[in-house]
This record gives structure tokens, C-alpha cells and sequence, in this order.
């Protein structure tokens, strides 16, 4: 999969779990087993979801805590990237901070994260 | 990182991928490109094979001794009546002209197609992704319900039926006759990638109504300078005489080509801009005009000409359009070939926009939501409602006389043994 691709998918997928977690008024917590749980089993569908919870999911739950958007949150855990002469692409509106200075505030939140569990570069 | 990098699933991941490429089914243990299996371009795709052990039998050949001990054509009807001696095959489908039907086509000719349930929160439960794995192991097509080889009734309530649904009507013993050769992406460029997936025996098959359906690919790209990706008009002329020459080696006497046009896409920033996406809707924060700019931005829009912004670069992207179509007008008129008659219809959707709004629907209701820029199952069943009427009132020899036994094979038969 190119990089568009990965960063389109977890946008999508970050996007899902927020509005979850809004339209259910539960935390992202909830709302990651909530999806995971609606999948089926077959192609260990519902075991992947899991896997990708018990992976990315502290970090999500971190972002998403701090009120940033899917796209931030996806260049954060750097499924988005930004290319030598691509620009800083997001489904969102900007948010009312500068693009960067959102970003370094998701970058932080990470750094303080003591459950890394995966690569960021992979 | 990959999960076909796991040992034991490497030889299966290898077989998968090489059905998808090829578009040949994964499960067919006779290699007659027919198979019992659903997905994985199974018989999702084309007609369920009756026997997966034996090469000789499959969907749309000639009887083999009128079927009398054997269904060898998996059309349902087989044996001897018991009452005269006669094969049922020999005394319901001699001399009915059958025939079946193949799309040579693209992501809307599956029909393509992502739920929306599938990223709307408010609408999500259980029961929202129990086809998610047939969804992905068709390619996130649906072809069972596409307009021209679906044989699953419509799940969006209107009563118009595919091509394939009325060619059986028509003549009960076209019974799992359908193809539907087409794949994600493709193009007149492309398509000699997998047009060899295409089964029609010269010799042994009944002829067919091949319909090519390259409705978009040779005008839409992802690339940022698009127009220059473009198929050319001299290049569309090769690629399409290329397929046919094929077709006319592989095509049984008798047959029908038929070439769609193109459609003039600008309907799909007009209609659908100013709208919200499915990710939008909840919050009001993402418009078709974000969500396109933003698969832009990715690389990944399916149609930077029509899915802009940019005026100037719709209208060029349909003056393209118009003139790839008037290239396989041209094409239809002036070509001929030994084992086919050649047609052309325009893909017209502003007529079908109209019949649309005849009905009280607005225009973006028959776009892919998710998306936003495929034609959905209403608008490819309008269509195939388009074409069918066009062809019956202008050549209605293409279809084949309607069976008079028709009633009698529900009789004997029942469902044929169903799709």
C-alpha cells in the first residue's frame, strides 16, 4: 500500500472511532471495542481490529483526548506523511491553531507516552 | 507488516493475488473459469459452475446430446420428458436463439461500492458489516447487483432489472449465461491485461451480447497534470480495434458488441460540491469539495478532471470525454468483423438524471456516497433500463426471440436451481 493509501484508511478509521465515541457519548476507549465488536469474525476481521486497539489505541485515546482531528492525529502517528514536494494534506478544516504548532502539540502528547508499542516509522 | 508474509499463508496470498490479477476465479478446480464458490471472482461474477470437475460443463455452452443424461450447460434444464421421450433441452431451447451476456467493463460496470453504514457512527450496529468480507473478497464490487450481469434482486427498491435479469426473462434457457469481465481501474488501455479471463468457446459456446463498458478511466486519473494522462482519441481508435480483433477470434458466429460511450462527468462536482460527505455529516465539517480535495492532495482521487474545483479542467476533461465517444461512434459505424454486429449508446446521464427526476429524485442520489463518484445500483439500473429499451426498439434481433416455453421450464424445473 502506498503512503496515500495508509493515510486515507486511518483517517477514515480515526474519524470512525470519534464520531463513536460522540454519537454514543462514551470515551474513545469504548468506542474502538464498540467497532471492533461489529466486525466479523471471518478473515480474522474482528481479531485484526483488536490487535490495531491493543496497538495504536493508548495513543488514539491520547490524541483524541486532546480534542485533535483524524488527519493530525494520523500524521502524529505518522500513517500520513508529508512528502519533499507534497503539502500537508487534511479532510478537516485547519485547525484554528497553525497546522504545525497543532501537530507539535500531538508530537509532544506522544513523546510523553510511555506505552509506545510499535515503530513509528513502520 | 504484511500478513501474507506469514509462512503459511504465503502460497495462498500468492493465489489470491494471481485471481484477482488474471480475474479468474480462485476456486476452479476444472479451469473452466467457472466456479461454486462466490467471491474471488466466482460466481459473483460469472455463471455458478454445475460440475467443478468437469472442464465440458459450464454456463453458455451448447447442450451436450441435448443434456439428456447431464445439465452441461448449467442452465437448469436437462433429462427427458418422460411423457414423449423428448430432452427437455432439445424441446424447450432448440431453435430459441440463446444467448448470453458479457460486460467488458470497470469499477461502475461491478458496480463498486462502499456502504455508508460502514463510516456513518449513527447507523453502525452488527448487522451493518456482515458482507464486509464478501464486500472485500469481490474487490469492494458487487457485481451480483450490478445493471448489467446482477442476478440478486435490487436492494435499493426499484423495480428496473439488469441486462442479464431480462435476457433471462426473455428466454428462460439463457439461465446462468453472464460474465462480467471487469476490474477496478480498467481502460481501453488495460484491458488486454485481463481480457484473456474472457470464457467463450468459438466452437462449443452459444453466441453472446458483449457489452464494453470503458466509462471513465481512459479521461480519469489521480495524477496532479491529468489532461496529459489522458487517453488520446488515436490511441482510444487502436485499443478498441486491438479488443476487437480479439473478441471476433474468440466470439462465437452470431454475436453482438455493443460499445457504451462515455459520460459527461461534470454532474459529479455539480451535484454533489456543496454537499456533506458521510464523514461530514455528523459535524457538518467535511464537504464533497474537501473530501475530493483531500484524495487530491493524497494522489489517490480517482478523477482529478471531473472531481475538481477547477472549471476549465471539468469542461477539458469532458470535451475528452466527447471525443473518445464520438472515436467509438466512429468505431461502431465504420468497422465491421466476421463473428459480430457492432453497436454504439451514448452513456447519457443527464437523460437518466431526468428519469431520476421524473421520480421525485435529485440528481446526487444516484452517485456512490462514499465515494462520490461512481454511479450507484438506481443509476446503473436506470441505465441498463436505457440501453435494453434502445436496443429493443432499434435492433431487437440482438436479444433473441422470447421463449413460448418459458412458463413450462418454471414448471418442470422451478428456479433452474437459482444462481
Amino acid at each position: 500500500y502506498s503512503h496515500g493509501q495508509s493515510c486515507l484508511g486511518c483517517v477514515v478509521l480515526v474519524s470512525v472511532i470519534e464520531q463513536l465515541a460522540e454519537v454514543h457519548n462514551s470515551s474513545v476507549q469504548v468506542a474502538m471495542e464498540r467497532l471492533c465488536s461489529y466486525l466479523p469474525e471471518k478473515l480474522f476481521l474482528k481479531t485484526a481490529c483488536y490487535f490495531l486497539v491493543q496497538t495504536f489505541g493508548s495513543d488514539i485515546i491520547k490524541l483524541l483526548d486532546e480534542a485533535m482531528k483524524a488527519d493530525v492525529v494520523c500524521y502524529a502517528l505518522e500513517f500520513c506523511k508529508r512528502g519533499a514536494v507534497q503539502p500537508q494534506c487534511h479532510l478537516y478544516p485547519l485547525p484554528q491553531e497553525a497546522w504545525e504548532s497543532a501537530l507539535e502539540k500531538a508530537r509532544q502528547v506522544l513523546r510523553r507516552s510511555s506505552t509506545m508499542k510499535y515503530p513509528r516509522s513502520g | 507488516r504484511n500478513i501474507c508474509s506469514l509462512p503459511f499463508l504465503t502460497k495462498i496470498c500468492q493465489k489470491i493475488e494471481l485471481s484477482i490479477k488474471k480475474a479468474v476465479p480462485f476456486k476452479d478446480i476444472d479451469s473452466d473459469k467457472h466456479s461454486v464458490f462466490p467471491t474471488l471472482r466466482g460466481y459473483h461474477w460469472r455463471g455458478r459452475d454445475c460440475n467443478d470437475s468437469d472442464k465440458t460443463v459450464y454456463p453458455g455452452r451448447r447442450p451436450d446430446n441435448w443434456d439428456i443424461h447431464q445439465d452441461s450447460n448449467c442452465n437448469g434444464i436437462w433429462g427427458i420428458d418422460p411423457k414423449d421421450g423428448i430432452p427437455y433441452e432439445k424441446k424447450f431451447c432448440e431453435g430459441s436463439q440463446p444467448r448470453g451476456i458479457i460486460l467488458l467493463g470497470d469499477s461502475a460496470g461491478a458496480h463498486f461500492h462502499i456502504p455508508p453504514e460502514w463510516l456513518t457512527a449513527s447507523q453502525m450496529s452488527v448487522n451493518s458489516f456482515l458482507n464486509l468480507p464478501s464486500a472485500l473478497t469481490d474487490e469492494l464490487n458487487w457485481p451480483q447487483l450490478s445493471g448489467v450481469t446482477g442476478f440478486l434482486d435490487s436492494t435499493s427498491g426499484i423495480e428496473e432489472k439488469s441486462i442479464y435479469h431480462r435476457l433471462r426473462k426473455r428466454n428462460h434457457c439463457n439461465h446462468r449465461d453472464y460474465q462480467s469481465i471487469s476490474k477496478n481501474g480498467a481502460s481501453s488501455r488495460n484491458l488486454k491485461n485481463f481480457i484473456e479471463s474472457l470464457s467463450r468457446n468459438q466452437a462449443s459456446d452459444h453466441p453472446a451480447i458483449v457489452l464494453y463498458a470503458m466509462i471513465g478511466n481512459d479521461v480519469c486519473n489521480s495524477k496532479a497534470d491529468t489532461v496529459p494522462e489522458m487517453t488520446t482519441p488515436e490511441q482510444m481508435y487502436a485499443n478498441v480495434m486491438q479488443t476487437l480483433t480479439h473478441l471476433n477470434s474468440h466470439l462465437p458466429n452470431g454475436s453482438h458488441v455493443i460499445l457504451y460511450g462515455l459520460p459527461d462527468g461534470t454532474f459529479l462536482w455539480d451535484s454533489l460540491h456543496n454537499r456533506y460527505h458521510p464523514l461530514g455529516q455528523l459535524n457538518k465539517d467535511v464537504t464533497y469539495a474537501q473530501f475530493f480535495s483531500f484524495l487530491r492532495c493524497l494522489q489517490l482521487n480517482p478523477c482529478n478532471g471531473w472531481m475538481s474545483s477547477n472549471k476549465t479542467l471539468r469542461t477539458l476533461t469532458s470535451e475528452r470525454a466527447e471525443q473518445l465517444s464520438n472515436t467509438l461512434k466512429k468505431i461502431a459505424t465504420t468497422e465491421t468483423f466476421a463473428n459480430f454486429d457492432l453497436f454504439y449508446v451514448d452513456f447519457a446521464f443527464h437523460e437518466i438524471i431526468e428519469d431520476w427526476q421524473k421520480r421525485g429524485g435529485q440528481p446526487w442520489q444516484l452517485i456512490e456516497p462514499v465515494d462520490g463518484f461512481h454511479p450507484n445500483e438506481v443509476a446503473s439500473l436506470l441505465q441498463a433500463n436505457r440501453v435494453w429499451e434502445k436496443i429493443q426498439l432499434q435492433w431487437p434481433h440482438v436479444l433473441g426471440k422470447e421463449n413460448p416455453f418459458n412458463s413450462q421450464i418454471e414448471e418442470v424445473f422451478g428456479d433452474q436451481g437459482g444462481h
